[in-house]
């Protein structure tokens, strides 16, 4: 059995695997292997499972490719909202946050949350509070916003808005 | 969504996801990742898993928890208690995946959906990075 271990996921697929080109799978790959040699360079040299953890998160929210921090889908308006948790196993201590859009690492607002720890979820304007009570780095939304993104927004708009024209109704 | 599970040497596990949600949601939706139990969770007596997919199925399904318990009071190993819960998403209409690292180490990937991007590393020499 192996002494320390780790396994990562940069999401559930927002491009279909038939539409991959090689250029894009090595780009994923690469970014992806480069995420899993922080964790792992953390756990070889004795570090802990939750330093290994926010290593591998916070390059990934920095990557454009993946749906979290810079790169993140848009919502409705076209504004941006970041999730995120962070749970330790050996004491279940735990620490969540969501609806925030100028954190530049909300894994790392969901630490700081563990940390304070009178509170386990925190929300919106509240959260972007209590951020104000950290150093964390914040981020204009032009740092999260990318091209790709927006014109995947647009469509999917339109999308929506052909269905509530039809049949489909907004509830 | 992006997440990582680890184990370290002295047999502590963390599990943690983040997530820009999904396209175009409104009235400020909120899906399985930041709710401890459904999308991230973990427990030094069973693993750690983040998941990433519909999160309203993972939610009802309360799967990042629920593994856990299959892997403490049923004995399933991390595959067949991921795969388990995978099947009941599955079952409720969803999709996506997990990721699990048990309390011995083990490593796991379970997931219904392609283009499913996945990487794990253990001490044994273990590295590996692929899109599903």
């Amino acid at each position: 059995l192996p002494q320390w271990s780790i396994a990562i996921h940069g999401g559930a697929g927002t491009l279909q695997r038939e539409a991959m080109t090689p250029e894009r799978e090595a780009a994923y790959s690469a970014s992806l292997q480069t995420a899993l040699d922080a964790g792992a360079e953390v756990l070889r040299t004795g570090g802990t499972s939750e330093d290994a953890v926010l290593a591998v998160i916070t390059l990934l929210e920095d990557d454009p490719l993946f749906n979290a921090g810079r790169g993140a889908v848009l919502t409705w308006d076209g504004g941006i909202s970041h999730d995120a948790a962070l749970m330790l196993g050996q004491n279940r201590r735990a620490g969540a946050i969501a609806g925030v859009s100028t954190i530049r690492h909300p894994i790392l607002l969901a630490q700081a949350v563990m940390q304070y720890g009178r509170h386990v979820f925190l929300s919106g304007e509240g959260a972007e509070e209590f951020a104000s009570d950290t150093p964390l780095e914040r981020a204009e939304s032009a740092w999260f916003v990318t091209p790709s993104r927006q014109k995947a927004l647009a469509r999917y708009r339109a999308h929506e808005i052909s269905l509530a024209d039809g049949e489909h109704r907004f509830g | 969504t992006v997440g990582a599970v680890a184990r370290d040497i002295h047999g502590n596990l963390a599990a943690g996801t983040s997530t820009g949600g999904m396209t175009g949601k409104r009235w400020d939706r909120i899906g399985d990742s930041p709710i401890i139990g459904a999308g991230t969770y973990a427990d030094n007596n069973s693993c750690a898993v983040s998941a990433t997919g519909s999160g309203e199925y993972f939610i009802r399904a309360v799967v990042a928890k629920s593994i856990c318990d299959l892997m403490e009071l049923a004995g399933m190993g991390p595959l067949e208690a991921g795969d388990n819960l995978m099947a009941e998403v599955a079952e409720l209409g969803g999709s996506g995946g997990v990721i699990v690292v048990s309390k011995r180490g083990e490593t796991a990937f379970s997931f219904n959906t392609s283009g499913m991007y996945r990487g794990r590393a253990d001490s044994t020499g273990l590295n590996e990075v692929a899109i599903f």
